[in-house]
């Protein structure tokens, strides 16, 4: 455990939390992409399978428990209990586009073909897409709240973090997982034109709009 | 030289 990586999960899991807290304060969703929530619900789902085959640590089990937990009650928020505030309208991103092509990507890229191995590989492929329905929707409403826009961010940098991690392993350790970096350099690119806008207007108190 | 995953990360 290096610093990236640390400093990359408590990121992480405060991304959940804030859109957690986000949604149970305002007692709304609106401006959330549901889509974005169900996959990410599926990304953690298929990769922590390995929860109940192997143990690695205390710290690398809770988070996991912790993450898919969030991740399902997250959804539950949007498609249940504050369904009514959920802007379907505006989240219309197809996800068959991402879903299939990660997919079957994860059957011909892959370290080992085997069924847990394979539902691994697909929710690295997955989750460096996963936020694009999100993106999507705060490209098609022009503006996004600031809360969310902290949540992004907080999600975003995450997987940058994840980025130095990998360059601290590979000098240290001599390891490094091709799949993981490619996928997570896509997903860090992808984020680069929202840090872009969050740097520039978020943290000078503005709220995220774009231009009409 | 390619080592595969440990999957030690989250």
């Amino acid at each position: 455990m290096n610093i990236f990586r640390f400093l990359g999960d408590i990121s992480h899991l405060l991304a959940i939390i804030i859109l957690l807290m986000k949604i149970w304060k305002t007692r709304s969703c609106a401006g959330i992409s549901g889509k974005s929530q169900i996959l990410f619900a599926v990304v953690f789902t298929t990769r922590y399978l390995d929860l109940v085959t192997n143990f690695i640590s205390f710290y690398n089990t809770s988070m996991k428990v912790v993450y898919i937990a969030c991740s399902y009650a997250t959804v539950w928020l949007i498609y249940s209990k504050f369904k009514a505030t959920y802007d379907g309208n505006h989240d219309t991103f197809r996800v068959e586009f991402l879903v299939v092509p990660t997919a079957v990507l994860a059957f011909l890229v892959n370290h080992d073909f085997t069924p847990l191995e394979i539902l691994w590989t697909f929710s690295i492929y997955l989750e460096s897409v996963a936020i694009l329905p999100q993106l999507f929707m705060v490209s098609k409403t022009g503006e996004a709240e600031t809360i969310t826009s902290h949540y992004l961010f907080a999600l975003g940098i995450y997987r940058t973090l994840y980025l130095f991690n990998w360059i601290w392993r590979y000098q240290q350790e001599g390891f490094f997982d091709l799949i993981a970096i490619v996928a997570g350099l896509v997903q860090t690119i992808l984020y680069c034109d929202f840090f872009y806008l969050y740097i520039t207007k978020v943290l000078k108190g503005k709220k995220l709009s774009l231009p009409a | 030289h390619y080592l595969v995953t440990t999957k030690d990360e989250l």
